[in-house]
């Protein structure tokens, strides 16, 4: 086959339903990992928008090398590969049906030179259902991270999430409560937007283990507009994955 | 065919993509009408989830009454019908295609025994493509209210919502910011959470009413979270919509 690549760990993050940031999240742990020295990858495998060569301030055409596809760089050397980046024109509604998708990504994982990497980062289709089953499928993943927001906690969204996470018998590292809260930047009182935080009930009820909570940010929000989001303070919720 | 509906005005509610607060705006735009004084019904064709039942607390099954089936009625007397009370198991998810959904608003305009009403709220599915477009297709509506965030409005939505009001020459009554900023409880300073507003330079550039901004608010998401959106405060946005 050739050695494009030599890939330690791959994760996949999920949610229970498209919004509660798992792009966003993705590119979070994907700096982490980065400022913490590891060599990462990222392949965009979410068909429902171009987020993260968005988030990253990418936005050139891979190209190719030999037998291979080159991609793309961000500034602290992470290497992306993204369904989006492949489309011509970036707003384009594109209908990816489950076979397409697989297709897609069982070449993403075999024609792009991703080279040496300690982490690829998997940013899933939202939903627990059959099409990013259809990503899981496809590749091997080692492990399973979940974005929830408070809201979407209180609903069926872990259950599911484990229940597509046996299917596949691939574990669940862990959940994350994303805007989980908000700080007032003036007064510092926190603010419970939507609701109390359930993520440590919900950990306990299903036996997952609770990475942390990540607070509803003005400053995040700026800077994924300015495609800077490698610019945001690192978050100790994701300093020991393995 | 009988006499089962005499409704006055038809106001469908749409969105850029989920999650920005259609259904919970539909339900507020309801509820400051009916408190007006006018009868009121929702249509809740929004195959995403059964979001409107819930906001209101409504869990019952319609009854079948001669030819026609009986909406439920909440507190304040508005008239509900929705997709999702249809369904056996409220979480099951069901594959809503085109022809079907269709099929289904049909039946709702023609055989739900609405009785006299002066506003018939519909709750759109999210987006602008062609799910939507297909309810719109289906029954007589008077005019589009756009629900957005701050997020989305830097993008694409409003002009994709223009094309598809046009597409059905129903005019749009009138854009609405939803998560507009953050007030703090303590200090009262106005956080906005999600970027700055976009919706007065958005109306102007594309020649739409601005209707008004809602803020993120813990209390609407208490409410909604108990199925009692019902007794949210009266938003004065709503109060000309005519
Ligand atoms: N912690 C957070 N604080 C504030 N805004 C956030 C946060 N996480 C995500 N967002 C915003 O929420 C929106 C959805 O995030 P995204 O990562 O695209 O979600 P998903 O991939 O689940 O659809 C984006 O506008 C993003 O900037
Ligand atoms: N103004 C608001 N303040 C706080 N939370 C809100 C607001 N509007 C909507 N929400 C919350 O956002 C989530 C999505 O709202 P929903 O009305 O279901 O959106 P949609 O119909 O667009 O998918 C719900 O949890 C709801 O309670
Ligand atoms: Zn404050």
């Amino acid at each position: 086959m050739g050695s494009n690549k030599n890939i330690k760990h791959v994760i996949a993050v999920a949610s229970g339903k498209g919004g509660v940031g798992k792009s966003s999240v993705t590119c979070l742990l994907a700096v982490s990992l980065a400022r913490q020295g590891f060599k990462v990858g990222i392949m965009d495998a979410d068909v429902t928008g171009p987020s993260i060569p968005k988030l990253l301030g990418l936005n050139g055409h891979p190209e190719r090398e030999g037998d291979y596809l080159v991609p793309l760089k961000t500034e602290l050397g992470i290497k992306i590969m993204s369904l989006n980046l492949l489309l011509e024109q970036a707003d384009q509604p594109v209908i990816w049906r489950g076979p397409i998708i697989s297709k897609v990504v069982i070449q993403f994982w075999e024609e792009i030179a991703w080279g040496d990497l300690d982490y690829l980062v998997i940013d899933l289709p939202p939903g627990t259902g059959d099409v990013p089953l259809t990503v899981l499928q496809s590749i091997p993943v080692e492990g399973i991270m979940m974005v929830t927001t408070p809201q979407d906690l209180a609903g069926m969204v872990v259950s599911k999430a484990i229940n597509m996470a046996k299917k596949m018998e691939i574990p669940i590292i862990g959940l994350i409560e994303n805007m989980s809260y908000l700080v007032c930047p003036d007064c510092g009182k926190r603010i419970e937007v939507f609701g109390s935080s359930k993520v440590e009930t919900m950990g306990e009820k299903y036996g997952i283990k609770v990475l942390g909570r990540i607070p509803l940010d003005p400053n995040l929000v700026k800077l994924s507009d300015q495609g800077q989001i490698e610019k945001y303070e690192s978050l100790s919720l994701f300093n020991n994955i393995n």
